[in-house]
């Protein structure tokens, strides 16, 4: 039977529960085996850093939805962190297998992955508490994306990098889902990443500098 | 089902794409 848009919410949330109930807010064995792994071990950095941001992001979602709040937006923050470090799993995972390797020490110590990391998957929690507002009442708007870019100060052209790995690393995204990530991929392509204190500038400033790498194709008819 | 377009290429993911490879 067709379901009335709260329905429809409530089911969402119900399903990324269910997802995550046996998903840890903390590493599990097999992501810490790769954290050991590594050359410079990021565990310490990693959990302190996870506890930074939960501490921003609780109180800026309290700023957003009333102090009365803090309490929800912290148990959104540790629905985000385990579905953070499940992707994280998942990732390390594929790319062991695509690059036959275990030390991935530069990848998990750098700060803006993940930072990005985390905000995508903050990002899909908010948006799937956005049809209710979690009280079943009103909608939430002020969480929209690009929201959690803000909270996090976090670069557009870092987060962009991680939406398609994401994807592809948690089978268990609706369509809707996927929809609402290729929908953020898209504000940063189109506009987010053009603002003026965006990386991208002095990135293609370098790339120009290198001088011409490929052929550009032809002008089409 | 979704549309979603997978854009990189074979050998691209995220280590290349945060300068990890």
């Amino acid at each position: 039977p067709p379901q009335t848009p709260v329905r429809a919410a409530m089911n969402s949330i119900q399903q990324l529960r269910v997802v995550l109930a046996s998903a840890s807010d903390a590493p599990s064995e097999v992501l810490s085996a790769y954290f050991k792994n590594c050359t410079v071990d990021p565990t310490q950095e990693i959990t302190q850093r996870v506890r930074r941001l939960g501490e921003h992001f609780s109180q800026r979602f309290a700023q957003a939805m009333g102090q009365r709040c803090m309490e929800i937006g912290s148990q959104r923050f540790t629905l985000g962190t385990r579905l953070y470090y499940r992707v994280m799993e998942s990732m390390l995972k594929s790319e062991e297998r695509r690059l036959s390797v275990q030390n991935f020490s530069k990848l998990l110590n750098d700060s803006a992955f993940h930072t990005s990391l985390l905000a995508c998957a903050l990002e899909v929690v908010t948006a799937t508490y956005r049809g209710t507002g979690g009280f079943g009442v009103a909608v939430e708007t002020d969480l929209s994306f690009p929201w959690i870019l803000d909270v996090f100060q976090l670069v557009a052209y870092d987060f962009y990098k991680v939406i398609e790995s994401f994807i592809k690393a948690e089978p268990s995204l609706s369509r809707d889902m996927i929809k609402h990530l290729e929908h953020c991929e898209h504000l940063v392509m189109e506009s987010i990443a053009w603002r003026g204190d965006s990386p991208l500038f002095e990135l293609l400033h370098q790339a120009r500098e290198e001088g011409p790498g490929e052929q550009a194709e032809p002008p089409a008819t | 089902v979704h549309d979603y377009h997978f854009g990189l290429e074979e050998g691209e993911g995220v280590s290349e794409l945060f300068d990890c490879d």
